[in-house]
């Protein structure tokens, strides 16, 4: 692994004091080979890089632990800086109802999450209700329902109308039956699908969530940045959630993603049971993706 | 004049990066332009003759015997469908099906996904639009019993084709890995004489844990192919080169949509067009 890999190319320079450009350029190479295994996007990769060398250089070698280990410590913490220290929680409105609009590609996870995020609500004492706006995939509000009703938590539908009508009736339906949070489930759909994205922000010029959330699968690799962009650049996001993370990928694309949008990785779902959800812990995927 | 040419270094970190941007990852694309600087100093390349020669080589790469599924007319065939949550099992199931329906084959499909909410629903839809029978059971009920039912009601009905739908599943869950070995002890038991394939779906958005996911499934279930779905996104699939390389397995299939007729052959040429276009 790459920890080793750096204490090889740093025995050759242990007891020289002083990391610089000539001695790091080798563990620059493993430790740039070892983010692109791990899916960071290339270009990520590159900046990220440069400014952790301009920080390793100099760097007076410290006494007690190798070089190696200083050099491995000095990307970890870079990467937890990158990634962490934001505002992980989820806001709400100060006028009732509070609407989470979950959106991203096919396949990610919103449906489930949406569940989760639902559950997690309940547990806190609020009173949320989920909104089946995905009029596309088969049987998709039917999962919905499902989920829902595991949960004992409502779930709002109209059939396969126009989503848009969905959502503005669900508002009306939240304010009747005191539900103080909506969480709106949408249809995967590619961020070059101009029609689709359209009707994304037509929703949210009609429901005016408070988070709009990006649904990753954490498999995702170098497409991460193209994909995230897009729906940032439509929506503007205020956060993102990285699921299937119970898997071996490394998900490098938590890194990606934060570096290109600056928008806040807030949960992580370890799992398809309803309670598989955890706030982001940025040290942990930082681990994960140096391996 | 000397015969020997050398590579305009630029044009090797152009391709490289298209490579890495492309999830070829950088192993693979370490192989490749290593590759490609050998036989540019083999063959004295001329600048122009570096890019059909690297499409040439990324081509024979991924061509091989056996790309198309072919149905045995003599026999039963069954289909089954693996991969991880969400990667378009269901979606390309109904597509197959509708394929061969088309093609005058009787096909039935079997929901062996007893697990996710809603997802026979899901597949009772796609057997409609395909307008083919489908093999269910209840909810959470045993997704082996499905598979064995399903051959049993092929059989009996001298059926083409029998397709079967699984769960998602990660592949570093044992649990899961071994519901499917015994789906699969299942058909070589009841089915011995079927021509089986197996196909791993497989997402194009995948990074390089695709590869982890063919090796583990392969390992578990033997795999025939691989279904890259989701090319009709930005994403290039570019993992493939890596399967390729190491497992040996034909890209069958390729998802370019959610409709039904959103399934096509794999075609490399296309393929690699596509991946420096
Ligand atoms: N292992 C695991 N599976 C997950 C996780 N989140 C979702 N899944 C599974 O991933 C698959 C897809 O989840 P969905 O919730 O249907 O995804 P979606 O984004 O709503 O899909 P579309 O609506 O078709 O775009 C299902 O099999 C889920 O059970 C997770 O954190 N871990
Ligand atoms: N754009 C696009 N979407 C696809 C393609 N294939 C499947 N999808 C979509 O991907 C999502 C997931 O498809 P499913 O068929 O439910 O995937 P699955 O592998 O059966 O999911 P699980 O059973 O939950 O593991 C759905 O929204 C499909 O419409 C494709 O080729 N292109
Ligand atoms: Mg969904
Ligand atoms: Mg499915």
């Amino acid at each position: 692994n790459l920890s080793d890999k750096l204490q090889d190319v740093f025995k050759k320079i242990s007891g020289k004091g002083k990391i610089s450009e000539e001695n790091i350029t080798e563990a620059i190479r493993e430790v740039r080979r070892a983010l692109l295994e791990a899916d960071v996007n290339l270009k990520v990769v590159k900046d990220f890089i440069n400014n952790v060398k301009e920080q390793a250089i100099g760097q007076e070698v410290i006494k007690s632990i190798s070089p190696g280990q200083q050099f491995i410590k000095i990307i970890s913490d870079a990467m937890i800086e990158l990634m962490g220290g934001e505002n992980q929680t989820l806001a709400t409105s100060e006028k009732s109802p509070t609407v989470y609009m979950m959106v991203g590609l096919q396949g990610s996870g919103k449906t489930t999450t949406s569940a989760k995020l639902a559950l997690n609500l309940r547990k806190q004492g609020k009173r949320p209700m989920l909104v089946a706006a995905d009029i596309y995939r088969p049987a998709a509000i039917k999962q919905l329902e499902v989920l829902g009703k595991q949960i004992n938590i409502p779930v709002f539908s109209l059939g396969q109308i126009s989503p848009v009508e969905i959502v503005t009736k669900s508002l009306v339906f939240a304010k009747e039956n005191g539900h103080d949070y909506i969480i709106l489930d949408t249809a995967g759909r590619l961020h070059i699908d101009v029609e689709l994205m359209d009707e994304l922000v037509k929703i949210k010029q009609v429901v005016n969530p408070t988070e709009i959330l990006l649904v990753v699968d954490s498999m995702i690799g170098q497409d991460a940045v193209k994909m995230s962009e897009s729906f940032n650049e439509y929506l503007n996001i205020t956060g993102v959630i990285a699921t299937k993370l119970d898997g071996d990928t490394r998900g490098g694309a938590a890194l990606s993603i934060k570096a290109v949008t600056g928008k806040p990785i807030k949960f992580m779902a370890m799992g398809e049971k309803l309670d598989a959800l955890e706030p982001f812990h940025p040290e942990r995927i930082a681990s994960r993706i140096l391996g | 004049m000397h015969g020997k040419t050398k590579i305009d270094e630029d044009l090797l970190e152009e391709i490289e990066e298209i490579l890495l941007e492309s999830d070829v990852g950088i192993q693979m694309t370490d192989k490749i332009v290593g590759k490609l600087r050998e036989l540019a100093k083999e063959n004295r390349f001329l600048p122009e003759e570096v890019m059909p020669s690297l499409f040439d080589y990324l081509k024979s790469e991924l061509s091989m015997e056996e790309e198309r599924i072919i149905v045995d007319e003599d026999r039963l065939n069954i289909i089954l469908m693996v991969g991880v949550n969400g990667t378009g099992k269901t979606t390309t199931t109904g597509k197959i099906a509708a394929k061969l329906s088309i093609s005058d084959y009787s096909v039935i499909l079997a929901a062996a996904d007893t697990f996710r909410a809603a997802a026979i629903e899901q597949l009772e839809v796609w057997s409609q639009r395909a307008n083919v029978p489908l093999i269910k059971h209840q909810e959470n009920s045993d997704s082996a019993a499905v598979v064995y039912d399903a051959i049993k009601a092929a059989n009996a009905r001298k059926t083409n084709v029998l397709l079967i739908d699984t769960a998602g599943r990660l592949h570093n869950k044992a649990h899961l890995m071994d519901e499917l070995k015994k789906i699969r002890r299942i058909i070589d038991s009841e089915a011995p004489n079927a021509k089986l394939e197996v196909l791993l779906v497989l997402d194009a958005t995948t990074g390089q844990n695709g590869l982890s996911q063919a090796m583990v499934f392969k390992e578990a279930v033997n795999l025939t192919g691989i279904v890259l779905t989701k090319l009709d996104g930005t994403a290039k699939g570019g993992v493939i080169f890596a399967i390729k390389n190491s497992l040996n397995l034909p890209i069958k299939l390729v998802g370019v949509g959610e409709g039904l007729e959103d399934l096509r052959d794999f075609q490399p040429q296309i393929f690699i067009d596509a991946l420096f276009s």
